[in-house]
């Protein structure tokens, strides 16, 4: 650049190897971290396995082979939340999905999966409700947003879309979604039954960030 | 594109890698290893501009001879990105989600002179 003019990079050529690293590094921090709209980088309290997970991106895959993006064109973003086992008697157990504030605030939900892995205890068919429920109003309580019956033939991976229960969850200001299944008889939860790290049951969320609204002025 | 190399002054690509263990980034983001923030830096003399990357055909040099007997016509030029590709990342939120998403235009892989 012509003597005088000020020059980004000139300047960067002029400092000293370590000095330059450290300021391309803090460069790269805060344009990651600003990209994702973090403040700073998370403290992770609860990581999942890799099993989990890399059985979570194989299902991604497997249901959605466009998912990996690999066309190079920006793709919507994937969330995965896996569940966090709540009450459970001999005949129902409960599932909490905790979403993120950031998924549950400024973004449109294009499309939610429920994931669950039915190990099924015996060799005949076995009838199972899956209630979606949600805080009320109060929030003291629960009510049932919706309730499907499946009839498990098998043992393997079912999914089933939550996208409705999810959005009505957020558009609510709610963050979490309970997952109730239910068998009719004392057979045992066909989901917890020898149920291993890699076949915890998740939610896929497909979500877009909600592009500000241009207000048109006249 | 050109990839810059010891003494590159033209326009070219620098390399540069960041490595998430490195800077104790590996616990929170899962994939990938590390961000690849290749940048732009060299010289755009006017002859070059216009021209992403430096003259490689006969056609190319003799419009940068035509260029440099007309510099006074010419215009400033600067050496930026003609190229670039999101940054896929598979990273836990604040709340322990796992979120999967494409950071478009994170990733510059060719230069070039406006």
């Amino acid at each position: 650049a012509p003597k005088g003019v000020w020059c980004p990079a000139c300047r960067l050529a002029a400092l000293t190897p370590t000095t330059q690293r450290d300021v391309l590094t803090a460069l790269a921090k805060q344009s990651i971290l600003s990209k994702l709209r973090l403040q700073d980088r998370p403290n992770i309290t609860q990581p999942t396995s890799r099993g989990a997970l890399l059985t979570a991106l194989r299902r991604i895959r497997a249901q959605r082979p466009d998912a990996a993006g690999s066309s190079g064109m920006p793709r919507d973003g994937v969330c995965f939340r896996f569940c966090a086992t709540g009450s459970s008697t001999s005949r129902s157990v409960r599932l909490h999905f905790r979403f993120s504030r950031e998924l549950a605030g400024n973004t449109e939900i294009l499309q939610a999966t429920l994931y669950l892995f039915w190990a099924v205890p015996g060799p005949r068919t076995c009838p199972v409700t899956v209630r979606l429920l949600q805080p009320d109003p109060t929030g003291l309580n629960v009510t049932t947003a919706s309730e499907t019956r499946l009839e498990v033939q098998r043992a393997g991976w079912a999914t089933l879309d939550v996208s409705q229960a999810v959005r009505s969850l957020f558009g609510q200001g709610s963050q979490r979604l309970t997952v109730e299944l239910e068998v009719p008889e004392d057979l045992g939860s066909p989901l917890l039954a020898g149920r291993s790290d890699s076949h915890w049951p998740f939610v896929a969320a497909q979500a877009r960030a909600r592009t500000p609204h241009r207000v048109q002025r006249r | 594109g050109i990839d810059c190399s010891g003494d590159s002054r033209m326009c070219c690509r620098k390399e540069f890698f960041v490595d998430f263990k490195e800077i104790g980034w590996e616990d929170w983001i899962i994939q990938p290893e590390g961000y690849h923030m290749n940048y732009c830096a060299g010289l755009c003399p006017l002859h070059v501009a216009g021209i992403p990357g430096l003259a490689s055909s006969f056609h190319t040099a003799v419009l940068n001879l035509i260029k440099a007997n007309n510099a006074d016509a010419a215009v400033d030029s600067c050496c930026v990105p003609t190229q670039r590709r999101p940054l896929s990342l598979l990273y836990y939120d604040r709340d322990s989600n796992i979120v999967k998403t494409d950071i478009p235009d994170m990733i510059v892989d060719s230069c070039g002179c406006t």
